[in-house]
């Protein structure tokens, strides 16, 4: 509950209708972004929890696993998805019906593997990042290439969670 | 002209050679000629002595003219197709740039836009996306201004009272807080934009669609906030970057569906974490 303080404090805030229109001065623009940014983090905080008691096993278990997310894919970048060749990916649907999810994040791999939770390797494309977005000021990523699979039929008010494994691309020679 | 793009059975897109710029859309099994591009308006600037003289600024939209400027008359289109998704890269100009992609299975057409930094030389820039298709539609647009039912807007019209309009651009421009659409009900065809946050949009001519999707003023407008609107990050111009998702069906409903599902599934998107496995084996953690 003292988790998602920090957030209603900040809808609270954001009522104000300055930060509704966007006619607030610049430098509250900013402290805006500052306010709603950390009450994100904070909330990350009470949705790791939740998430690891999902996928516990036994109620007793304390697998204490740090779920993350990426703020930056905006513009295509994400330290965790690009500088970890073995990791997870949880998809949570928020809705009362199963939904198939287009998961897209920025790789500096060239080649992965992504298997459902059956251990089912699923269909996996690599995308070029645009030109356009590689260039957005600000940007610090050397991803070129993001990584797109389906999450199919995610259950409803539920998550699915997929493997990703870079592997090493294959090259056929014929001699 | 050719079909550059038949990713998947249900939507395909056609790009003209020429100018670079789709022109038109098959999708519910219905094909319409449409074009999409983006145009902006020059900020008005004033002295702000009498209401005459007032700044487009943060408050206000008060175009110098009517007619936007195209932002460019040939776009640079680069297409990647793939297994899942098909993208097509468009560059417009040096601060305007725009992914199309058509996904598998998905009866719709995302533009994800990139635009900024605007220029802070010379005069605002009010940059919009601008639909335009044959629709016969009336002066009769759509829009989901208080996030709960779509209003009827017509345009030059008020319900309540004769209106005359001074300003022809901005009093016509409504809020749209995640759809906008036109129908044309003798063709029986719709043509929604769901946005993924409020704009301002209108439709200024009939079978047209416009979203303004960034904008800076470089003078204050006097009512209130004391500062032009020019927001900065890392000694530049704000980049905005956003999403705007087409969808073309029946007017009679069909369409409605579509909106409808999409529209949960967007604004009410699935969320997405990333973790190890600690310290279990992926067959423990399966």
């Amino acid at each position: 509950q003292v988790d998602l303080n920090s957030l209603r404090q900040a809808m609270g805030v954001m009522q104000h209708h300055d930060a509704i229109t966007g006619t607030e001065k610049e430098h509250v623009a900013h402290d805006y972004a500052r306010i709603l940014t950390e009450a994100i983090k904070e909330c990350e905080i009470i949705s790791s929890k939740a998430l690891n008691k999902l996928v516990e096993s036994q109620p007793s278990e304390d697998v204490n696993i740090e779920f993350s997310s990426c703020p930056l894919s905006n513009v295509s970048s994400c330290p965790f998805t690009e500088n970890t060749e073995n990791f997870t990916v949880t998809v949570y649907n928020p809705l009362s019906r199963p939904v198939t999810h287009f998961v897209r994040f920025p790789v500096l791999g060239e080649a992965y593997q992504i298997t459902d939770d059956a251990g089912v390797p699923v269909e996996t494309q690599l995308v070029p990042i645009a030109e356009f977005v590689l260039s957005i000021p600000g940007r610090k990523s050397e991803a070129v290439a993001d990584l797109v699979f389906q999450a199919i039929d995610i259950p409803p008010l539920g998550f699915k969670s997929y493997n990703v494994q870079a592997v090493k691309r294959v090259v056929e020679t014929k001699i | 002209k050719e079909t550059n793009t038949d990713y998947n059975n249900d939507v395909k897109l056609e790009i003209d050679e020429s100018t670079g710029l789709i022109s038109s859309v098959t999708m519910n099994n219905i094909t319409t000629p449409l074009t999409q591009e983006f145009l902006f308006y020059e900020g008005y600037v004033g002295n702000n002595e009498v209401f005459e003289n007032r700044s487009s600024g943060a408050y206000i939209f008060r175009p110098k003219n009517n007619t936007p400027t195209v932002a460019t008359n040939r776009v640079n289109s680069t297409i990647f197709k793939g297994n899942l998704v098909t993208e097509i890269h468009q560059k417009f100009n040096d601060w305007i740039g725009q992914i199309v992609r058509l996904y598998k299975g998905e009866n719709l057409i995302e533009f994800d836009w990139v635009v900024g930094p605007l220029p802070s030389k010379g005069f605002g820039k009010e940059v919009i996306s601008r639909f335009v298709t044959d629709l016969k539609t009336n002066s009769t647009f759509y829009t989901d201004s208080n996030g709960r039912e779509i209003l009827k807007r017509v345009r030059d019209f008020r319900p309540t009272w004769n209106v005359h309009l001074e300003e022809a651009v901005s009093g016509n421009y409504y809020p749209v807080t995640s759809k906008i659409l036109i129908k044309d009900p003798v063709k029986n065809v719709e043509v929604a934009v769901l946005t993924d946050r409020a704009q301002g949009g209108s439709s200024l001519r009939d079978g047209e669609l416009e979203l303004m999707v960034h904008r800076n003023c470089l003078h204050d407008d006097a009512f209130g906030v004391d500062e032009a609107l020019n927001e900065q990050a890392f000694g530049e111009g704000l980049v905005a970057r956003g999403s705007h998702y087409l969808v073309v069906g029946s007017a009679d409903g069909g369409a409605a569906k579509s909106e409808r599902d999409l529209a949960q599934r967007k604004l009410l998107q699935a969320w997405t974490f990333f973790s190890t496995i600690g310290n279990q084996s992926l067959e423990d953690y399966r």
